[in-house]
């Protein structure tokens, strides 16, 4: 089982979009794919046409030591989904508990009874606890870089923050950098892009996700890009994305 | 003396690009304008062309009790900023203190020996201490939003956050909407911001910021708008808003 977060500490960068259309594309290609929306927004959630009050996931989970089990949304057959939850922000804001507050998920993890290929989990924008959780419970980081100069910096700052972690725990987190939103025509596009390919070559992903309408719209409907309109390069590059991650491929 | 804080808990969406570029297109039409740099990721300060580790800023402020005037950096005549420094990320696990964690920004703009027209405050996109300090200490708020269907949700509930202190608090911030990184030719742009037209019409501001590649690379060079490229339509989108900020001006 791959567990894999998708981190990034900029905004707007594509996590979110990434994580539902890569977890689509990987089942499309006969894995069986688990997503976990680690965002208090419930951008992932809503994403994929779930909304409502009263809405409880993986807050249960990480706040009142829910079964894990019992919060799994079947999405498709291959598919899964747990919600982040109305009172998921409310995991920054607990001080008992010491260290063992950054490992609620990995504990949680343990417990899944399902064998899954692939768990992603799509993490807020900041480096508190939710971020903490989603690194120890996962073997795997992918982060999306957008192509700008300040989701560059964004870039090497949660590589250091991950480094960091590893030292400490002794524990060695594999690494992805994914291009996303990118414009080839844009020179700023190119040279983020030449960039990130000089400083971490063996960190690059082949694929970078073209910027396309189709991907800022299909959440509107509440479908992956996949289901929206599945002839699309956005699904293109999603599925080449996918082969990129069964193959470990490097740019 | 103007305090507007610049929210929006959608990552993104021209917070940053906002704070810098208004400010400085305030200060063209004569102002005095203070930016303070309210995240811990510190992009306002990098897009503005301070680097380096052991850069203090509002960090020192609140944390420490330092003398906010100590910390103001002079840009150009009339544009100053206080930058975020490094340890500004621990206000968010500052446990000590009860309320009055969210009132140190507050208490330390009643100290500002300097006549600011306008003081922004460029915010994370996340809804704890730094976002609540940003609100108390401001009576003006901006919500960027950008032209898809999580840039509206996210001001939904940023909206609905601030209505809920202001109800608690029993005060009134005025609140302004501006649609950023605007793609005219974009059928979702269009319906985003026909919706946000229709829903809040007294709040939206006149002009929409358009998506321009100027825009997204002027911070690479440490630069404004206005330093970059001032006759781009990035430059002359922000001058308009400018217009309609000292206008009061609603579409
Ligand atoms: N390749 C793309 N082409 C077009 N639009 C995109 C693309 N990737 C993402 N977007 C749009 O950009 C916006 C930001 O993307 P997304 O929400 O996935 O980023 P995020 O990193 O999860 O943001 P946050 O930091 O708020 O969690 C969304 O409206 C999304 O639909
Ligand atoms: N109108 C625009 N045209 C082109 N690019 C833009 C525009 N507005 C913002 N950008 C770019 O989009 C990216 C996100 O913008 P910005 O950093 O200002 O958003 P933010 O809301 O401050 O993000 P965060 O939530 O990470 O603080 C930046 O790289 C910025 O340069
Ligand atoms: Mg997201
Ligand atoms: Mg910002």
């Amino acid at each position: 089982m791959r567990k894999i977060s998708i981190i990034s500490q900029k905004g707007g960068v594509g996590k979110t979009t990434t994580s539902m259309n890569l977890s689509h594309a990987l089942m499309l290609a006969g894995k069986k794919v688990l997503m976990i929306d680690m965002d208090p927004q419930s951008n992932l959630t809503a994403s994929l046409g779930l909304h409502g009050p009263g809405l409880t996931g993986i807050d249960s989970v990480l706040l009142d030591q829910g079964d894990i089990n019992q919060y799994i949304v079947n999405l498709k057959n291959g598919l899964d989904l747990i919600p982040a939850g109305d009172k998921l922000g409310e995991l920054e804001f607990v001080t008992k508990g010491g260290a063992e507050r950054g490992f609620r998920l990995e504990a949680a993890l343990r417990k899944l009874k399902s064998k899954y290929d692939f768990v992603f989990v799509d993490c807020p924008p900041s480096s508190g606890l939710l971020g903490m959780n989603a690194i120890m419970a996962t073997c795997e980081i992918i982060v999306p870089v957008s192509s700008d100069f300040l989701s560059m910096q964004g870039l090497s700052r949660v590589l250091g923050i991950v480094q960091y972690i590893e030292e400490k725990l002794k524990r060695k987190n594999k690494k992805w950098i994914v291009l996303t939103r990118f414009q080839q025509r844009r020179r700023l596009a190119q040279e983020v892009k030449e960039k990130v390919y000089r400083y971490f070559p063996r960190l690059v992903l082949a694929t970078s996700i073209r910027e396309t309408v189709a991907l800022a719209e299909s959440p509107s409907y509440g479908k992956t890009i996949f289901e929206y309109r599945s002839a699309s390069r956005g699904a293109q590059d999603y599925s080449d994305l996918a082969k990129d991650i069964l193959n470990g491929e490097r740019a």
